[in-house]
C-alpha cells in the first residue's frame, strides 16, 4: 500500500512539472509530502514557480496563476487516471486571452484520448472547439438547446 | 468509450425532453447567464448517482424537479439518460450503447435503469468503477470549483492523491 | 439603536430592490430579517427573482445571477454610504458580455458621485472607461504600468 | 475628494518607484495574468491600515517587501502614498491635498505619515472614519471576495447591515 502510494505520488509530482512547464512556458513545480515519516497520512504541500519568478508561497500568485497551477494539476492526475470523458464548468474564467489560448491548444492536444464538454463564456476556447450548443431562455425560466455547428459560425 | 447523448427531461430549467447529441472532440456549451449551462452538467452528475443535494445547489433533491416558472406548471418527475458509446467494451456489460437513466418523483420516489431494465445504484456505480467517470472522480469539475483542487490546508489536499493513486 | 437599525435596514431593502430590477431589466429583490423580534441580533436573508422566474432559494441561482444580485446589493449599499472613490477587483468577472456592458453602464450612471478603479479583463468595463492603465512584467517578476490614454486607442 | 495619485515602491512585484495617476470618472487597469494588478489593490488596502497580512495574501507582513526574483535582489523596505484631493474639505484636516503613507522595513520597523509628519495608525483610520474608505468599508472589493457578500450564513450578513446602517 505505502509502496504503490509513493510511485503513484512520483508519477503525478513528474506530469505535474511536466504539465507546468507547457501551459507556463517554463518555470516548474512540485508535489511534496509535508511529513515525509508518514506517507499514509501525511498532507501534500504545492510548491510552484512561474517562469522568472522566485520560488513562493502559493498564497501570493496571482487568481489566474493559481487556477493555471489547478488545471496543470488536474491534468497530470487525469493522465495517471484517464477518464473517458470530461465536463469542465468554465474553469479558464480567471484566466487571461492568451492563457485562455494555451488552455484550449493543450486541451486539443488530448482530444484523442478524451472526450471535452466545456461550458465556457471565453472566445479562445469556443475557437478551438470541433462542435458548439447554445442554451438559451426564449421563454423566461424555461431552457432549450440549440445546436450551433461549427460551420455554420463562419456563415 | 465516449458520451454520445444527453436526454433530459423536467430537470431544473429544462421543463420538456431536451437531447444533447455529441461527437467524439471538443464541444463547447455556450450561453447568458442563468440560461442553464450548469444545470446540464449537474444533470450528469445526478445521472451518475449523485446523492447530496447541496452539491446540486439545492437544499432538498427534490429541488432538481423542473419548479416551475410565472408562466408555467411545475412537473411531477424528472428523468435523465445518459447514453454511451461502448464499441470498445470499456463498460463490464455485453452491449455496444449503453443507457444509464435515473428518474425522481414529487413523491421522492427514485428509480434507475440501465438499457431499460431496473437496478440499484450500486449497480451503475459499479459500472463505471474503473473508469474514472462518476461523482468521485475529477472527470465532472463544476462552476467555482478548480480552486478546489489547490484547497488551502494539506490534509484535505490528500484525498485528491489518494483519489488517483 | 433598535429604531436606527430598522430605518437603515428598509432604506437598503428598497434600494436593493430598485438596482437589482435596473441590472436585471425585471424581477425583484429584498432582504428580510431571519427573526423578526430580535432586531439587533437577528440574521438577515437575501430573497430575489430574475425577470420571469419564480422566487427561488438564492442557491439555485446560477453562478452570474448570484455575482449580479451581489453587485445590485453592492450598489444598494454604497448609496446609502458612499465613497468618494472604489477599488473592484475583477467583480464582474462571472457576468456574460451582456450583463458585462449593463454593469458598465450602471457605474457609467454613477460616476459623477464616486470614483471608480476597475481591474477586469473584460472589453465591455474597459470600453466604458475614461482612461486606462496597462501593468505589464517585460522584467520577469517586475510590474511596469503603462498609461494607455484611451484617446491613444483609437489612434 | 478623490484619488490623485499612488505612488508604491518596493511594494509586491513593484521593484521601483511606480506612479499611477487618476483622474474622476473610471479608470480601468489591464493586463495578464500575474502582472501585478491586484497588488496595487492590496496597496491600498495596505496604506490604509490594513494589519492582516492574510487579507494581502501572504502569510506575514514582510511578504509585502518586493522579494526579488531570479534576476533581481529584495529590496529593504517599502512605501506606498495615496495623494488625495481635498479641495472640498471632505477630509477633517486643513490641507487642499493629503498624502498618506506607510513604510516597513525588513526589520519590521513600520512608520506612518500624513503629509510628510510621522502619525499613528490612529490618525490615519481617524481621518477617513465617516467616509466609507477603509479597510472596513465596501469601497475595496479583492479579487473573488465579490460573493462574500451574499455570505452562506445569514448572521455573517448581518455585519454587512450594522456596517452600512
Ligand atoms: N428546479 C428548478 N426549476 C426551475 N428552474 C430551476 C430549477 N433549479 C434551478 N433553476 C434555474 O436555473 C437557473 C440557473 O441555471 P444555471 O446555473 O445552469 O445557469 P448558467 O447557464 O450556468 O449561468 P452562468 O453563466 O451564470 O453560470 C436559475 O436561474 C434557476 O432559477
Ligand atoms: N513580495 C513580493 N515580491 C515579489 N513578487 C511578489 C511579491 N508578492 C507577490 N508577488 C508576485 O506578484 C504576482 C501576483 O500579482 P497579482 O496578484 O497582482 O496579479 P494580477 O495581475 O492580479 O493577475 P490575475 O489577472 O491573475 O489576477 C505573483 O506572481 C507573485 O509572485
Ligand atoms: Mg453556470
Ligand atoms: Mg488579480
Amino acid at each position: 500500500m505505502k509502496k504503490v502510494f509513493i510511485e503513484k505520488f512520483e508519477i503525478i509530482n513528474n506530469k505535474f512539472d511536466r504539465v507546468f512547464k507547457e501551459l507556463f512556458e517554463g518555470g516548474r513545480a512540485r508535489i511534496e509530502l509535508v511529513d515525509g515519516d508518514d506517507v499514509l497520512e501525511s498532507g501534500v504541500d504545492i510548491i510552484v514557480q512561474p517562469p522568472g519568478k522566485k520560488l513562493q508561497n502559493m498564497m501570493l500568485l496571482s487568481g489566474g496563476e493559481k487556477a493555471f497551477t489547478a488545471i496543470a494539476l488536474l491534468f497530470a492526475i487525469l493522465e495517471l487516471n484517464p477518464s473517458p470523458f470530461c465536463i469542465f464548468d468554465e474553469i479558464e474564467a480567471a484566466l487571461d486571452d492568451a492563457n485562455v489560448i494555451r488552455f484550449a491548444e493543450y486541451i486539443n492536444s488530448y482530444k484523442e484520448k478524451t472526450q471535452f464538454i466545456l461550458i465556457t463564456h471565453r472566445k479562445g476556447s469556443m475557437e478551438h472547439s470541433d462542435s458548439l450548443y447554445g442554451v438559451t431562455m426564449q421563454e423566461h425560466g424555461v431552457s432549450k438547446v440549440v445546436s450551433m455547428k461549427m460551420s455554420d459560425q463562419e456563415g | 468509450m465516449h458520451l454520445k447523448r444527453i436526454e433530459l427531461q423536467g430537470f431544473k430549467s429544462f421543463a420538456g425532453k431536451t437531447v444533447l447529441e455529441f461527437d467524439k472532440g471538443i464541444t463547447c456549451v455556450v450561453g447568458p447567464n442563468g440560461s442553464g449551462k450548469s444545470n446540464i452538467a449537474d444533470a450528469v452528475r445526478w445521472v451518475l448517482g449523485e446523492q447530496s443535494a447541496k452539491q446540486l445547489r439545492g437544499s432538498k433533491m427534490l429541488d432538481v424537479i423542473f419548479a416551475g416558472t410565472q408562466f408555467r406548471k411545475s412537473v411531477g418527475f424528472t428523468e435523465v439518460s445518459l447514453v454511451i458509446d461502448n464499441e470498445d467494451q470499456a463498460l463490464p456489460i455485453e452491449y455496444t450503447e449503453v443507457v444509464i437513466t435515473r428518474r425522481l418523483y414529487r413523491n421522492g420516489d427514485s428509480e434507475y435503469y440501465i438499457n431499460n431494465n431496473t437496478c440499484r445504484l450500486k449497480d451503475i456505480t459499479g459500472l463505471f468503477l474503473d473508469t474514472g467517470i462518476g461523482k468521485e472522480g475529477y472527470s465532472i469539475i463544476g462552476q467555482g470549483q478548480i480552486h478546489e483542487i489547490l484547497s488551502a490546508k494539506s490534509e484535505d489536499r490528500r484525498g485528491i492523491f489518494e483519489e488517483a493513486a
